[in-house]
């Protein structure tokens, strides 16, 4: 029943394929409820937002948003040759684009508010990534990052120390205190065999890692695999098939709309925009628990390539799909009825030194970690979300290498991928890989790594240095996730989507940031100008009455008694402007006669003679002289008695 | 410059190091950790540019303005990386450079 007046809305085939029934998101149902979003901000982390676009300004959060390119608070994009920062705008347009403004397109989150974070338009460092992951974190609920390292088949990197670090803080102390929601693309490597575990931000435990998949329902050609994939949605495909329409900058080349917004920066605002459905019906969500309902709600589908396995838990997980599909109407109605999950429980292994070569396929080096009842005592930990290896191996070509990692149920996880395009020969030092593959299923037992050099160059030895094994996980059973998963299917008829079921919210903490909503440099120049101009004209004015009280006092009719005031005429009354002070000056007619005042003096007005014309005198003659229009200049008066 | 978006002008080029500095036991103060920053910062010959985003002990220290020869340049990276390196206040110190990133 949604009908919009946005003209590319029929054209969204994301929000409502109408073409092929099911393959979108499913969230009209979610909108006729109500939930669009509203009180949930979202910021897109990116090359810039164009907020004064028709389609975005009235859900634009200036409060959120940042420039940390230029260092000010306004994130639009600056026009570049290569008609190449649009990109930031047309991800805002899918979270928040405005319905029913007769332009363009509708957000998946269109009662949402969207700030934008500008980061990628100049040089950036770790200290700035830093700085944008945390920026205005307790007003940003969810950050939307469709970004990361090259994706190239053959870099190995993600976030530097302090990035690493902002992530951390930000699960831990925002959106008060229930964590942060970072968002980001699953990577674009698909055509050179690229992995999202060869990327930091994609393997983090911090992050919701979301890959892509075509009208469809397949893996689109750009698309990477990746253990720690927790689901996918729409995006475009090959040529052929659709993508995603949105609204887009109107700068340079740029028309304000789109209909080929692709890739995996496509998907990733459409889950951060179904995440802000979820946090409307439930903001005490926390950053687990977001993971969480994505993992138990994602619908596994018919993809023969897809290879899904089952794991101990009952979920399903493929490389390519991760858990599955995101479907707005299954998370919002499980995040409606979402309790929280227990806190986060860890065990860290001892740093397993190894020194073993890594032999040629088919054979194989196994190495063993078994994790005891003993050693999850402390923790509590009995059920895995995300299960961490840090490993490192000397090989003189790094794409070669293949590693594996077997949790204790057996469930493979194919966390090193080998990289035809790799030749790096420094291996891998330090390097975390990480997997979902396991979530759910029992902590404890025996994890097997399995390496072996896929290589075709016969000489070449790789060396396992060392490995360390990190699970995280809670102390739920495996029979408190079975419930769980009753819970959420009993909820799917959408019974408790209403407003009348609302399950208490804790309070959030009360967390001050580095800087609020700050007055920028420019804006304080000006404010000190004006202020510096209003003293002066202040000191000017009081000088100006107190000497005019001075002459008049001294002037002859003073001094035997009270001084008597002109007469103000019934006309003046109207033509003269009425400034707050005594008269400027006492000006006698032409023929010498002073005009009586017959009333009480009165202080309620400046009486100014209206003695000047058009282009008589301007200001700019007298340097000193206030910036009256109509006051006549002492000179002229040469003619006159000067009272003054 | 701390709390005022300073570290965000470190964008500009030029050398710039993260530093993170120990604090002493109850010493959360963001005023003597900033005092502390800035210390070290001239120390090392460097401009505390501020705390980096909301992390505390975090501090950007950046070049000093005006143009320098490469030779210069060398200098000032040796002396800084020395004085780090040694202060008992810094926990731990590292050279910003430039990140690869691309949109997806």
């Amino acid at each position: 029943s949604m009908h919009f007046n946005d003209p590319k809305y029929p054209m969204q085939w994301h929000l409502n394929n109408r073409r092929s029934p099911g393959r979108d998101i499913n969230v009209t149902g979610v909108w006729e409820r109500n939930v669009t979003g509203r009180g949930v901000t979202v910021v897109v982390v990116d090359d810039g937002v164009e907020h004064t676009i028709q389609d975005i300004a009235p859900n634009y959060c200036p409060e959120g948003s940042y420039d940390l390119n230029s260092n000010d608070p306004d994130p639009m994009p600056h026009p570049d040759e290569e008609n190449g920062n649009h990109h930031g705008t047309r991800c805002a347009g899918e979270i928040a684009a405005v319905p029913n403004n007769s332009f363009c397109a509708v957000g998946v989150a269109y009662g949402s508010r969207i700030a934008g974070i500008r980061v990628l338009d100049g040089p950036l460092t770790d200290s700035m990534e830093a700085v944008a992951f945390n920026k205005h974190y307790q007003i940003n609920d969810i950050y939307s990052c469709s970004w990361g390292p090259d994706d190239d088949g053959k870099t190995v990197d993600g976030p530097h120390q302090l990035g690493k670090a902002a992530l951390q803080h930000g699960v831990i102390a925002g959106r008060q205190g229930f964590g942060s929601i970072f968002v980001v693309a699953s990577g674009n490597g698909g055509q050179h065999n690229d992995n999202c575990n060869y990327d930091g931000y994609a393997n983090s435990i911090y992050t919701v890692t979301i890959g892509a998949v075509d009208e469809e329902g397949r893996m689109p050609f750009y698309a990477e695999e990746c253990a720690s994939m927790l689901a996918v949605t729409f995006s475009g495909g090959d040529k052929m098939l659709r993508s995603i329409v949105t609204t887009d900058w109107d700068l340079q080349k740029g028309t304000g709309c789109t209909e080929g917004h692709t890739g995996t920066s496509a998907a990733a605002p459409l889950a951060a925009g179904m995440i802000a459905l979820m946090l409307q019906v439930r903001p005490c969500l926390t950053w687990r628990d977001v993971q969480h309902i994505i993992v138990f709600t994602a619908t596994q589908y018919e993809d023969r390539h897809a290879d899904w396995l089952t794991n101990e838990a009952g979920f399903s997980h493929s490389h390519q799909h991760g858990f599955g599909l995101l479907n707005a109407w299954r998370l919002v109605n499980a995040a409606k009825i979402w309790t929280s999950v227990p806190y986060l429980a860890s065990y860290v292994s001892p740093v397993l030194k190894e020194n073993k070569a890594v032999p040629q396929s088919p054979h194989s080096l196994e190495v063993l970690w078994n994790v005891s009842r003993m050693d999850l005592e402390m923790s509590g930990l009995k059920t895995l979300e995300h299960v961490a290896v840090t490993v490192s191996i000397t090989h003189p070509r790094r794409g070669s290498l293949e590693v594996k990692l077997f949790c204790p149920s057996g469930m493979m996880s194919l966390i090193g991928a080998p990289r035809s395009m790799d030749s790096d020969p420094s291996g891998f030092n330090d390097w975390t890989f990480s997997t979902v593959r396991c979530w759910g299923e029992r902590a404890k037992g025996v994890y097997k790594l399995v390496i072996r050099d896929v290589g075709n160059e016969p000489l070449q030895v790789g060396i396992l240095r060392q490995w360390q094994l990190t699970l995280y996980g809670s102390v739920w059973s495996p029979v408190d996730i079975r419930d769980r998963q009753r819970l959420l299917e009993s909820a799917m008829s959408g019974e408790y989507l209403h407003d009348d079921f609302t399950l208490p919210c804790p309070p959030g903490l009360k967390i001050p940031e580095e800087d609020g909503y700050t007055i920028t440099p420019n804006t304080l120049k000006t404010l000190v100008l004006v202020g510096c101009f209003t003293i002066f004209w202040t000191i000017y004015y009081m000088l100006e009455v107190y000497l005019s009280q001075r002459s008049v006092a001294s002037a002859p009719g003073c001094r035997s008694g009270p001084c008597r005031w002109p007469p103000r005429s019934r006309r003046s009354r109207e033509e003269w402007t009425e400034l707050e002070s005594v008269p400027l000056c006492n000006s006698k007619d032409l023929d010498g006669t002073e005009t009586e005042s017959g009333g009480p003096p009165t202080t309620s007005g400046l009486l100014v003679p209206d003695l000047l014309h058009e282009g008589d005198w301007s200001p700019s003659q007298n340097k000193n002289a206030p910036d009256f229009p109509h006051q006549r200049p002492p000179e002229l008066l040469q003619g006159e008695e000067q009272i003054c | 410059l701390a709390g005022t978006g300073g570290t965000d002008t470190q964008g500009i080029g030029g050398l710039s190091w993260a530093v993170h500095l120990d604090s002493l036991e109850g010493e959360q103060e963001e005023e003597s950790l900033a005092q502390k920053a800035d210390a070290v910062a001239q120390a090392a010959g460097l401009v505390n540019a501020g705390r980096i985003g909301e992390l505390q002990g975090h501090y950007l220290f950046i070049q000093p303005v005006g143009h320098k020869q490469a030779m210069e340049v060398e200098a000032m990276r040796q002396q800084a990386e020395a004085v780090l390196a040694r202060h008992e206040a810094v926990r731990w110190h590292s050279e910003q450079t430039l990140l690869k990133r691309a949109k997806r």
